[in-house]
């Protein structure tokens, strides 16, 4: 399983070294072992956004946190497709910029994944072929409802 | 293969039997706070096999057994299904239709169904090995764990990814 | 040190019952003992939004969890103000329906205290009597910049 | 008692000296992710006395140093001073002014100031008593506090309750 493991490091860091610069527009992360115990050893994500300093992942914002966190999980999926994808308001840290990176790359890769997300922020409902709109008109009832995108910027009002 | 509609009855706040279907791969859940979102999440979780109550934000299993409202009595049990479709896994013929489904009663006995056929909850998650899904899957990502995963300790982040890639 | 304590669930459970409908629109919530050592027991928060049973705060969603947790934050700045608050987006999980109750609370209570506030949403900035911008034009470089309302909401881009 | 302006010299990513002013009761702080809005709030922390390394997001003190850019070597040392003003405590005339400052060199030497003198850290924390400010108060909400606070233990919560209220 030594071997295994790190072929898994290996191929996760040829994938997030794509994805990274994809979602902050430049830049690049990789994933180090904390250690030298293949077997044993923990694993630390180094992430440079654009134009910084290499820092541990604690130094980030909150922002670039939850947009490294995005570029590993995306990383992984590229390596291992499963058939959808379910996120629920990983959008909410970040800012409109960001937010548009973020949505361009789940709509390019809805080629051949079906995503299924949650999410308060205009832009991202923008690429959605198809809007579900949940409400809860009976108190403590929740019942789907069709909205477009008009209507569903007016349900967060 | 995709999903292609999600059934639920009496499972959390969504008492009355709804269906919702995703024709599309990109498909928003909007709605104000509390109304429900993710709670459909937390059910696709629950029928491919999740059984720590704790995962699904609830102190015990029954309390994904809709418990009341201002108007309405608590519900006798909990049922949610899923329909996916362009099913192509050596054992069924290809691009057929698979539905899974887990009941639940107030007696707290749990039954999983496949194509509506009595199975075990093995059978649900053999289904699954290989697709890269599962009620932990990577592919499910719930509200907060975004920002769990970045604070995760390196041992946490080798586990998540021993089991992901 | 036993009364003291009963004393101070007692003070915050009345301003919290006062301030949690505030910001729900409805509903209350109340801090209860878990446990009956007033010594040692630990506390917990019941809460009812508008229309709901009673819960404990783990069967709320993520944004009926956060207004909960300002509801308490607010109440116990009512009983103790200090000079000033500063909130770092308390606001990002909430529908605009609560970011507006929340931030018409935070204008009414900035009769008395000083509130510095960051965020990402337009309805939560309008409420500013100044904006304060903070940029990153040189790379790794942070420097306050003055910004209106149109360049900070320009600025999100 | 209000505060009426930050000077940051050399303190994470603001490496010039540089004058926040905040004149009115309302103040509203924006800016695109990763641009330093947060270090404002981590500013304000540390010269009332923050010791924790941890707590300032770091993993030892120096981390509040500027540490260098792209165009830029790292600073010498991190300084903090706070302007508060309409002051009205016993040991003060009415409606004064105070500054407290902090500052901190490569060489790990931590120094405080008020009113342009040195001080001990115990001034400074002694200064806000009874005022419900300091480097844990509940009145400074960081990023992230409010989902930890929810998901708090009743043993944590009430910890939480003893020291604020
Ligand atoms: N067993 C149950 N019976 C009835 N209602 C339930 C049950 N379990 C959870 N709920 C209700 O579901 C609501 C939470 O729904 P959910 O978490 O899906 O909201 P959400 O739409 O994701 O909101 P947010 O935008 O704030 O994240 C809670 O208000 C809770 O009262
Ligand atoms: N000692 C230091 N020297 C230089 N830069 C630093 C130092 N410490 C932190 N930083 C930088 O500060 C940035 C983080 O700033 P901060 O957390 O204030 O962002 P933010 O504006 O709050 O963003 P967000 O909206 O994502 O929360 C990081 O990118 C980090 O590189
Ligand atoms: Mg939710
Ligand atoms: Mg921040």
């Amino acid at each position: 399983t030594k071997v295994r493991f790190q072929e898994t490091l290996d191929s996760v860091n040829g994938s997030l070294v794509a994805m990274f610069p994809r979602l902050f527009g430049g830049g690049q992360a990789h994933l180090e072992l904390v250690g030298d115990d293949l077997l044993k050893s923990g694993v630390a994500i180094i992430a440079r956004p654009p134009g910084k300093r290499n820092s541990t992942i604690h130094l980030l914002s909150g922002g670039e946190k939850a947009l490294t966190a995005i570029a590993l999980v995306f990383a992984i999926f590229e390596l291992n497709p499963a058939p959808f994808c379910m996120l629920d308001e990983v959008d909410a840290p970040l800012d409109d910029t960001n937010v548009g990176r973020f949505s361009a790359l789940v709509k390019s890769m809805s080629g051949n994944v079906q995503f299924i997300f949650i999410s308060h922020n205009k832009i991202t409902m923008e690429i959605a072929e198809q809007l579900v709109g949940v409400t809860m008109q009976e108190a403590g009832v929740s019942r789907p409802v069709a909205v477009d995108l008009d209507k569903a910027v007016g349900m967060l009002n | 293969m995709r999903l292609s509609k999600i059934k639920l009855a009496g499972f959390k706040s969504f008492v009355d039997s709804t269906i919702i279907s995703f024709p599309s791969n990109l498909v928003g859940v909007v709605g104000p706070n509390g109304c429900g979102k993710s709670n459909v999440i937390d059910a696709v979780r629950w029928v491919m096999g999740e059984s720590s109550a704790k995962h699904l934000r609830g102190a015990a299993m029954l309390d994904v057994i809709f418990n009341g409202s201002g108007s309405r009595r608590p519900a006798e049990s909990a049922s949610i299904e899923l329909i996916f479709e362009h099913v192509n896994l050596p054992q069924y013929p290809p691009d057929s239709e698979i539905a899974i489904k887990r009941q639940l009663t107030r007696d707290g006995q749990s039954h999983y169904f496949m194509n509506g056929v009595r199975c075990r909850r093995k059978d649900i998650t053999d289904l699954f090995l290989g697709t890269g899904l599962g009620p932990r899957s990577y592919a499910i990502i719930e509200q907060g764990m975004i920002s769990r995963l970045i604070e995760a300790k390196p041992d946490d982040l080798r586990v998540f990814l021993e089991e992901a890639a």
